[in-house]
């Protein structure tokens, strides 16, 4: 997966993403938006899967943008020990819809998916409405172990995360960071819009074989808000 | 190739049971279903090793006592719909928690 956080010139949060998984073709005949309504109100938008009930891409209006990038890290009795042992564990896709529903802006979002306990490790993206509300958390099963901000005010206009901490390189097999940033930064601040950010997340490689979709998302323009198939 | 996906409207108003009734009953889903039922097979069974499928059974047994409301309702809701086993429908939820690390 690839998820961006962009701030324009004007102060706009843009957040896109595009969603790498295999069985693709299954994935794609069954990709949908729903809008989560109460008296007739949408509290939340998500992209999923039919039968998904959980949420890997998602915006609660005027609030937050969230996307999730799958984190592999430790083995695969550390996360059966985690749902075992800790109670409080919550599964990553439930806890995103959970925070959607309930979790009225941008702070209170990356707290609730910085510190929930969870079962696998993951790493969250998240965009907000106001100027400089961009983050990726970077999560162990217990805790944040770090939470990158974007920094407009000294250059850092955009957050970038694909499926490696953005602390260290990426591997030359799977280094879908350096060709995403490079588009990014050849597009510009000036630039950046859901055209031009659909436009960096279809560039070679960054666009592969197993992206399902790409989404376009903005919480201060909640009409923004599109999910394309992608048959690359 | 691109194309937009569907949009539908999911009433959190209603029964967890009901909640995705609108997607799942549209005709064009309905149609894949056939489809679907053997691609979640193939799906399932690249992703659990064999051995652990009873263990879904145990799981789905007593769903609501291990997950969060309304996740429950809305897989019942689903597996009803599809006619798609429960235990493959929780699976399938439980995909990233199972194969992230």
């Amino acid at each position: 997966c690839t998820s961006i956080v962009a701030q324009d010139s004007k102060g706009t949060i843009w957040h896109g993403r595009n969603l790498d998984y295999g069985f693709g073709d299954f994935l794609r005949n069954i990709t949908v938006m729903a809008d989560f309504q109460t008296k007739g109100q949408t509290l939340y938008t998500t992209t999923t899967y039919l039968g998904y009930v959980g949420a890997l891409t998602g915006q609660r209006p005027n609030g937050f943008t969230v996307s999730v990038d799958e984190r592999d890290q430790g083995a695969w009795w550390m996360n059966a020990l985690e749902a075992l042992l800790n109670r409080q564990a919550s599964l990553m896709s439930f806890l995103v819809r959970e925070t959607l529903a309930e979790a009225d802006s941008y702070d209170v979002a990356i707290e609730r998916l910085a510190y929930t306990p969870l079962i696998a490790p993951v790493y969250f993206i998240v965009g907000g409405a106001n100027v400089a509300e961009g983050a990726v958390i970077t999560r162990d099963r217990t805790s944040a172990l770090d939470i990158w901000t974007m920094n407009p005010a000294q250059g850092r206009w955009y957050v970038l995360e694909t499926n490696y901490d953005h602390w260290e390189e990426p591997p030359a097999h799977d280094d879908r960071r350096t060709p995403g940033m490079k588009a990014m930064n050849t597009t510009g601040q000036d630039a950046i819009n859901a055209s031009s950010m659909f436009q960096v997340l279809s560039v070679p490689k960054v666009l592969n074989r197993h992206t399902t979709y790409t989404a376009i998302m903005s919480a201060a323009q909640p009409q923004v808000y599109n999910t394309w198939v992608r048959w690359p | 190739r691109d194309a937009p996906v569907k949009r539908y409207v999911v009433d959190l108003d209603t029964a967890p049971e009901e909640h995705f009734l609108p997607i799942c009953q549209d005709p064009d889903i309905q149609a894949m279903i056939p489809m679907l039922k053997k691609d979640v097979k193939d799906m399932i069974t690249s992703l659990v090793p064999e051995e652990a499928l009873p263990l879904l059974d145990v799981l789905t047994s007593d769903l609501d006592q291990y997950l969060p409301h309304p996740f429950a309702g809305e897989m019942r809701g689903i597996a009803n719909c599809t006619g798609i086993n429960l235990g493959e429908i929780v699976t399938l939820n439980l995909a990233y928690d199972l194969t992230a690390f």
